[in-house]
């Protein structure tokens, strides 16, 4: 599974 | 990246880092909340799933690795290495009443309706009130030793930086996560309260201590 929004933050 | 995310991710790494030097060096974890530690544990947990699904950045794995390490060196130090120093009577906190409404509200407002997400969302939601059991402890007992007060400055100024770093990011890339930053506003919040007695008494060189 790939999460459909990018989380970049920590 | 920017200024304010690279030191609010500054802090927040030598927030954990005190914590855990505190510990080391004392030889004791008395005046920790070991239910904060845990629900950090598990924020990092349910957050950094997507290690195993998408690569950001260099930094960004590399840093949550620490994070992840660090929460769960610092659990260890609590419940085993040092439990006998562990002042569990006053670590009393209720973490049902933190962790029923987070995770009941992952559920109803996620940005979609998928594992990882709803437990990205958790993190989110557990982590800007995780510090409470924390906060509770230190209002239970009435002080903190200075060192605590360090990290728990560190933590909040970490989240007053991210705070900063949203405003920068809905300015220059039209980045705006909600759920990020009303999470992020509530958690700021908590730590009003402790960074006013932070400045006039802690820095002013007293002892962190409640009327």
């Amino acid at each position: 599974i790939v999460a459909k929004t990018l989380h970049d933050e920590l | 990246m920017n200024i304010f995310r690279i030191l609010g991710d500054v802090s927040h790494l030598l927030a954990m880092i005190i914590l855990l030097v505190k510990i080391w060096r004392s030889k004791s974890c008395a005046g920790i909340s070991g239910k904060s530690q845990i629900l950090f544990a598990l924020v990092f947990t349910t957050r950094y799933l997507d290690l195993f699904t998408i690569f950001i950045s260099v930094y960004n794995t590399v840093m949550k690795v620490i994070f992840l390490v660090c929460a769960y060196i610092t659990v260890y130090m609590i419940y085993m290495k040092f439990h006998k120093t562990f002042d569990r009577e006053h670590d009393s906190f209720r973490l049902e009443f933190l962790l029923v409404p987070v995770t009941g509200l992952s559920f109803l407002e996620n940005h979609s309706f998928t594992p990882l997400e709803i437990l990205w969302t958790f993190s989110i939601y557990l982590e800007s009130v995780a510090i409470l059991p924390q906060l509770f402890m230190i209002s239970k007992t009435g002080e903190a030793e200075t060192i605590t007060t360090h990290y728990l400055f560190f933590l909040g100024l970490y989240r007053a930086l991210y705070l900063a770093n949203w405003i920068w990011r809905y300015h220059t890339e039209n980045f705006y996560d909600q759920i990020a930053v009303v999470s992020g506003v509530v958690q700021t919040i908590f730590y009003c309260d402790f960074f006013y007695l932070y400045v006039t008494k802690v820095l002013k060189g007293k002892k962190l201590s409640l009327p």
